[in-house]
């Protein structure tokens, strides 16, 4: 009666499953919507095709993007072993929404004053937040050769919940850059972790930006030229954030790293061990090995 | 004893019937032993293209070849290989020979467009095959 009380449950089971898609039973058992490969690999394991077409992104963000994959990985996709940060995972924003608050004057470097709304949906629960900056693309080759100085004023705001209310601003942040530009750059990278830390922290999916960028030629190393020069350039940022997702399907440098220092014996005993034992377990650790020694 | 001597030296070494290389076939080194062979694919043949932006090409590898009966030290496999590949052999053959599959693998590095059109570098763990074993 066991058995055959057994097969009963696995007829129903089968039952229950002949209904549902069988694409949805490779999904992850905890369900959660994990964005990264394996969905899309299910995907076109189950029905060959890749789902709905994905939505083009902008030019100069690919172009940029492009650039760090060369710089992080080899042609075959090896990423090189020769970078010492933890991020495994950096993802690039463009702003899904942007409202222009003040007109900009380009002859004297002030950029129009714009609300920026983000959009970090990709962001999964297992990406944790590294380093953070705003990426400006000089699209066309400004003439400057110089030193640049320039004050940005931020402010983040909760997103509008309705139309009747106004934006409640969370962060204001007031911060003055100076940074070399010569003819090669095409990017000026504004480092804004400290702010975007604590919202992407708290699974914020969306984030509202006030920026007021204002540039201008740093006088003392050319008092003859004029102090302000005509910037055509910049066209609204995107926003990249450099994350460590700790998820398993993710690579964990400092993982192979650690275990690259301590040869084991077994393969396979590398990935079931912690990946570094901590407080009393540290010290158990050392105690068995000192059991294992003195055996 | 000389003459025994000599015309003990003068015996084959090994019967006539003995047939080296069919000792190694059979006991050492199968022909199309387990090893790791390549697969070059393009993101472009799965249709992926307008999602998977790089690497271009991608040589995930995979293990493939018959285990020797006498696996040992060779592949790293554990004791219990050779104890399967007996019950195979002389107890019951419906219980599976072990199997040349990977051992351990390498990273790989992409870059997708996600759904909304925003960018992602990822890496992933277990992506390509660098070494095979018999288990």
């Amino acid at each position: 009666s066991q058995a055959s009380r057994g097969e009963a449950q696995i007829a129903a089971s089968a039952e229950v499953e002949s209904e549902v898609e069988p694409w949805s039973l490779l999904q992850p058992v905890d369900g959660r919507d994990r964005s990264g490969l394996l969905p899309p690999l299910f995907k076109v394991l189950s029905d060959g095709r890749l789902g709905a077409p994905r939505l083009q992104p902008d030019s100069r963000a690919l172009h940029y993007m492009k650039t760090l994959y060369k710089a992080f990985a080899t042609k075959e996709g090896i990423p090189k072993s020769n970078r010492s940060h933890l991020y495994n995972t950096v993802r690039l924003f463009t702003p899904c929404a942007q409202h222009k608050q003040a007109p900009g004057d380009q002859t004297t470097g002030i950029l129009p004053s714009v609300d920026l709304l983000f959009n970090l949906d990709r962001v999964t629960a297992a990406e944790h937040l590294l380093k953070s900056v705003l990426l400006y693309t000089i699209n066309n080759s400004v003439s400057f050769s110089s030193a640049v100085k320039c004050v940005c004023n931020l402010v983040v705001k909760e997103p509008k919940s309705s139309s009747k209310t106004l934006p409640r601003v969370l962060h204001s942040f007031t911060f003055n850059s100076q940074f070399e530009l010569g003819k090669k750059h095409k990017w000026i990278e504004i480092d804004v972790t400290t702010l975007l830390q604590p919202l992407v922290a708290s699974n914020k999916r969306s984030i509202l930006m006030s920026i007021n960028l204002t540039c201008t030629k740093d006088q003392l190393q050319h008092p003859s030229q004029d102090g302000l020069f005509n910037m055509t350039f910049l066209v609204p940022p995107s926003l990249i954030l450099y994350l460590n997702d700790t998820s398993a399907q993710a690579y964990h440098r400092w993982y192979s790293l650690y275990y690259k220092r301590r040869p084991s014996q077994d393969p396979d005993q590398e990935r079931s061990l912690h990946a570094y034992p901590v407080g009393e377990e540290a010290a158990e650790d050392g105690k068995s090995s000192h059991h294992r020694r003195r055996r | 004893g000389q003459e025994t001597v000599i015309s003990e030296l003068k015996k084959p070494l090994v019967p006539a019937s003995f047939n080296l290389s069919e000792y190694f076939k059979r006991f050492l080194f199968p022909q199309n032993e387990c090893a790791l062979h390549d697969f070059r694919l393009s993101f472009s043949q799965l249709k992926w293209e307008n999602w998977i932006v790089a690497p271009h090409r991608y040589n995930p590898r995979y293990c493939k070849g018959d285990c020797p009966r006498a696996v040992g030290h060779r592949y790293g496999s554990p004791v219990h290989t050779m104890v399967q590949n007996i019950i195979y052999e002389k107890l019951d053959s419906s219980v599976p020979r072990p199997s040349c599959v990977p051992a351990k693998y390498s990273p790989l590095s992409v870059l997708t467009i996600e759904p909304d059109g925003s960018i992602a570098y990822k890496e992933y763990e277990d992506m390509i095959a660098t070494k095979c074993t018999c288990r």
